[in-house]
């Protein structure tokens, strides 16, 4: 039975892409048999993982608008018990189609239910916005993680993105948990860091993963050569804390 | 005849609002008499000049749901000059509302129109995203600038982002100009940060502004004082930074 994970917020840049490459990437290396899906059409998640745009292949796009099963569009990667469904919605020029269409944001959750048994973890890597393609994610996964840049923004629109996942949790996905909060491009040497981390604390407990993405210069590098940190760097502090990450989620899976 | 630029790129993170905020602050200090208008329902924009979202008020709701004049939403701040439309949506619950309607993409341009006269810029605040809201800022405008972070996923998106300014010039908005590249958060210490650059100024020459803004922490901590950086610490490199870019706008301007 897969744990199927939305890394999710509507806040832009705060390490959704990092998160999704490096956490999926560290399962694999922890010998969990994971699946990466990147439903966001800028595709920087495939791109990171050496999906190159100008080639044509199966993925997203033929789930979403054509009601594929998701098993066609899988792909492997050069790291073992790693494979991933790329997004291809710009390579068909179909983003209008998406805007569009009224999607049935229940398509994804039906088409990923299919691999449950093939996979321990799926992991959804999801656009900065509150569109269809965000919901889709949400409605699909059994639990949300909520990387939260340790900046003033970032924390602000915190509290909107919960009122969405509870909305969500009313109306189409009741079992949707919080997999935790997750610190991430976390600055030592700034007052602003430890302000945010101690009201995040004081404010979700247990919630909060005790792992704190450090800012990497790893991290920012690595998806240029189409690895994950973990292969590019792997003694980087950036890979090492994705590896954290990896084995606190899979202890408390373990203690459910 | 007011200058309507908007600010925006799919990139989350890349420094829209903080462009946005300081920008349109460095216009005011140089006595140019400007609006800005928050469109992302975020409301960093807002926030980040003290428009708490507790409170409520007229904002860009109005304008959207409602169909009211701009001008019954215009609010002063401390900054003589400068003039906000803040963003409503989430207090008014009507994120659903604005995704389930299409909205009028034109909306947006007819109701700036008449502010023609009483302002000299008006600079608008995007989403991360493709949606109506984004797609609106670029119909109003006369020309978008594009924040480029120097790292490499937003390098990467880049290209989306500019078919997309394509699209909307051969449909909706044929006098759709670039108002120019702006290098974002620029760490002169890695190497990254020199290549995006000199890749950029190589593909695009003069449309990159020869202003950079470097990464600096007065810009990272000033919203939460509810101030922009001219007036929160305006000896910060961030704060000097958005006046330079603001005199390289006029000076363009002039030379039109
Ligand atoms: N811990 C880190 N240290 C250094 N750089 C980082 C770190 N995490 C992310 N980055 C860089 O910061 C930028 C934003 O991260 P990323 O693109 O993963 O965020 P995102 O939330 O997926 O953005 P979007 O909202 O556009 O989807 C990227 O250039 C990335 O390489
Ligand atoms: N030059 C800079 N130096 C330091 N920090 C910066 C700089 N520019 C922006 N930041 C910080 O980086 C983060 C992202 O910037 P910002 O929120 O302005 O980007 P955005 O493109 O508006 O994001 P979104 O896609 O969510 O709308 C913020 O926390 C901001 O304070
Ligand atoms: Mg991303
Ligand atoms: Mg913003």
């Amino acid at each position: 039975m897969a744990r199927k994970i939305a890394v999710a917020s509507q806040k832009g840049g705060v390490g959704k892409t990092t998160t999704a490459v490096n956490l999926s990437a560290s399962l694999a290396v922890a010998e969990k048999n994971t699946l990466l899906v990147d439903l966001d059409p800028q595709a920087c998640a495939s791109v990171a993982l050496d999906f190159n745009q100008d080639l044509l292949y199966r993925g997203v796009y033929e789930i979403f608008m054509r009601n594929f099963p998701a098993s066609g569009s899988i792909h492997e990667t050069e790291i073992p018990n790693l494979y991933v469904i790329p997004n291809n919605i710009w390579s068909n020029n179909a983003e209008d189609e998406i805007m569009r269409t009224s999607l049935n944001r229940t398509m994804l959750a039906r088409s990923v239910e299919e691999l449950d048994d093939d996979y321990e973890y799926i992991i959804m890597d999801s656009p900065p916005s509150m569109g269809h393609l965000m919901v889709s994610a949400l409605v699909a996964a059994d639990s949300v993680l909520i990387p939260v840049q340790a900046e003033f923004y970032s924390y602000h629109a915190f509290d909107q993105f919960i009122r969405l996942v509870k909305t969500v949790r009313l109306s189409v996905n009741p079992d949707l948990e919080i997999e935790g909060f997750l610190l991430t491009m976390y600055d030592e040497r700034t007052k602003l860091a430890h302000e945010v981390e101690s009201d995040l604390r004081r404010r979700f407990g247990r919630l909060v993963f005790k792992t704190v993405i450090p800012r990497s210069v790893a991290l920012a590098e690595a998806p240029a050569s189409g690895k994950p940190a973990i292969t590019f760097d792997g003694r980087s502090a950036g890979a090492q804390a994705y590896m954290r990450l990896a084995g606190e989620i899979v202890r408390r899976r373990r203690s459910r």
